[in-house]
């Protein structure tokens, strides 16, 4: 759902 | 916690028409779908960022409607000038999660 890298839930990161 | 809310009964209907415009699933809204309301305010991407992360409280990377009202809040009290708090005030947490 997010791009590459992400364990990240924030879509600004 | 009886404390009330800082967003208000007239702010938060504005604030829910705002998530129903927004076609959410299941009464969430992905971050996919907030992101381009959130960078339509023009304010810096790290502050929108923040913004998120004190948002989205149980970090799923969706917003409920009670979340997103928190998000709308904290970026119009911030195109107000006011500084996004690095923590979420406790006034600031909706009743709902307390």
């Amino acid at each position: 759902q997010y791009p590459a890298g992400g364990s990240s839930t924030n879509p600004f990161l | 916690n009886d404390m009330p809310w800082v967003v208000k009964p007239e702010e938060k209907m504005k604030f829910d028409s705002i998530f129903e415009s927004l076609g959410p699933a299941g009464g969430m809204l992905t971050g996919d779908k907030v992101k381009p309301v959130l960078l339509n305010s023009k304010l810096p991407v790290d502050i929108l960022g923040r913004v998120w992360e004190l948002s989205d409280l149980d970090r799923d990377g969706m917003l409920d409607r009670d979340e997103f009202s928190v998000a709308m809040y904290l970026v119009y009290r911030a195109l107000e000038g006011e500084p996004v708090p690095m923590s979420l005030p406790p006034p600031l947490v909706p009743p709902s999660k307390r």
